[in-house]
């Protein structure tokens, strides 16, 4: 299971939150403008949080977030 | 398994739930406008609260919380 | 396998019933207006009852309570 | 899997009728006007009857008692 | 796997055969007019008989029985 | 899997037919109009004879027999 | 899997070709116009001919023959 | 996993090829005009070849060869 | 997992490649027009290469190579 | 899994890199125009790089690289 | 599950980050203008990182990034 994600602004930020009992960042990769990352859940990532202007695939439809 | 979650004002909180007998918040999460969590159902999460106005994408279908 | 609920009005209760023998309410969770519970069938919980105005979404279609 | 109940008078009730050789009512829930109830077949419900106006969604489409 | 069966008319019958080598009656179930029965197939039941005027959702189709 | 048979007239036969290497009748299911067998293939039943005139619902599609 | 068969004709013959390294018939079905065979492919048969006008359903599609 | 293969003239032949390291015809079954054969992929036929005018219906859709 | 070909032109060849670290011709079936392939891929052939004008039918849609 | 690739031009590459903790290339196929090639994802083969003018087929839809 | 990468411009690079605790990049592969990438997640790779103008196929739609 992936997302993809694409930077529509310089200075996006995807982080992957830790899978268990405590939830934390383990992970945050930056991307700049039309840069794409295409992230799975994983063994150690369950929840992904995104910072920045971005455009979003997944399994249930697309989303922009535009400012 | 997971829901797409898009803050729609700042102070949004996604609150997960425990799975198990006992139902309890294990995790608050604040998002600010226009960030996203992509969050999966998990060993340790078997319900998800979400307070503010959001656009949630799921297998069903999306939702808006206008006030 | 789950549920999203958004309460349509402050007082909403979502419940969940025991899986087993015996049915019984082992959790209530009360939601306020734009409250979103997103709610999966667990080890613990077959059967969810809802009281109050909310709007459904599952597998087999959407579903409001509108008094 | 399971089922989607949606009251539309008072004093609908949900019977849970048991799995196995021997077929008899385990549990009867009673729901007003307006309240839904969701419900899924388990190790011990294999069938449910329903009595009293209701909507139902179900896999294989909905269905309206309308008296 | 199961069928939804909604009574047209008073006493409808929703018999229940065996699964095995042998195909016998093991339950009979009586539904009233608007009454809904949510039947899975199972370890004891591989046919399903109905007599009396009902609409049926199957993972086929609808069908009804009008006289 | 299972198939639905509405019987358009009196003395409709629904026959199952033996699994294995030897292919017989095992059982014959009388249907007078209007009443429904839905029957799963199994253990005992691998293939499925219908005589006199019925309406048959199956993952393919439907079919009738009109004389 | 399995596949359902019409006869538009009396004198249709459905034949069951045996599984594994050996191909012979080892059941031939006799069917009258309107009757209707549902078979499966199972241990013992894993290709069937038919002779004679038919209306076939299968997964893939109708096909009719007609002369 | 079948294909269905209905023929178009006399003297059509579906050929089966071993499946292993070694490819070979293991059997060849002839068909006249109407007829029509439904055969499986299987633990000896990992191929098949059809000589003559046929109508084929697969997973991946019809084809027809007209001379 | 098939793929169908069917030859548009006489010499037609369909070639199986090896599974695993070695990549080689293990096979090659000559087809002439009209005539149909059917073929899987197995435990000895992960690639097919074809040469000459066919029409292909895959999961992921048609293919022809007209010249 | 497997994506079909039809060369629109001679001297088309079709390479297979390694799956593991190393990624370089195992094999390279050449196609000239109008040859298919059908190649799985294996054991041994992770990702495919493809170099010249080609029609591809895939799951997730069609693509052609034309100069 | 894979991904489809076609190069729009000159010096596209495809990324691989690894799978687990830790998040590095394993593998950076270079793509010229028309080149095309198919490329699984694997025991490996578990995040995927493109730089360059492309055109990216997948499960859950088609992306442009265009500068
Ligand atoms: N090493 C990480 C890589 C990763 C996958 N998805 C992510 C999402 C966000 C951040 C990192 C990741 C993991 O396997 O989980
Ligand atoms: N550590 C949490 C992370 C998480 C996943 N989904 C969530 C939803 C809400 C809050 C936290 C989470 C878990 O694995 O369960
Ligand atoms: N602890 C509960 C949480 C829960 C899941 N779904 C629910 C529905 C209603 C009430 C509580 C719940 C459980 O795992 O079952
Ligand atoms: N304890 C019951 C709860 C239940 C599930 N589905 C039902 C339908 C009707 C009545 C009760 C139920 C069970 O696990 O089976
Ligand atoms: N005890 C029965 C209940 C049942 C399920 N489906 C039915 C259909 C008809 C009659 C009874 C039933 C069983 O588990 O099989
Ligand atoms: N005892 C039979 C019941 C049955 C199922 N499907 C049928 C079709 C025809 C006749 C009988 C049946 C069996 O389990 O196989
Ligand atoms: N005894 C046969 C019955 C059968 C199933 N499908 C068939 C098709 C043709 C002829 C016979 C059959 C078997 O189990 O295989
Ligand atoms: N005995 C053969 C029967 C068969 C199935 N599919 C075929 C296709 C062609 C020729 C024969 C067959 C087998 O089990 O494989
Ligand atoms: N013996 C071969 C037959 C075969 C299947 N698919 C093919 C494609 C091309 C050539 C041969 C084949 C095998 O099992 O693999
Ligand atoms: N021997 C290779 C054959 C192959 C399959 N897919 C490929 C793609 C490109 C190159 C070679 C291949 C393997 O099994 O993996
Ligand atoms: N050796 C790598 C090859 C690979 C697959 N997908 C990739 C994506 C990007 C970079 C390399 C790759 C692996 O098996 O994981």
């Amino acid at each position: 299971e992936y997302v993809v994600i694409k930077a529509l602004e310089n200075g996006v930020t995807i982080i992957g939150l830790t899978r268990g009992k405590d939830t934390r960042f383990h992970h945050s990769e930056k991307l700049d403008k039309g840069e794409i990352m295409i992230a799975q859940f994983t063994e150690h990532t369950s929840a992904i949080k995104i910072r920045g202007r971005v455009e979003v695939l997944t399994r249930h439809g697309r989303l922009r977030t535009d400012e």
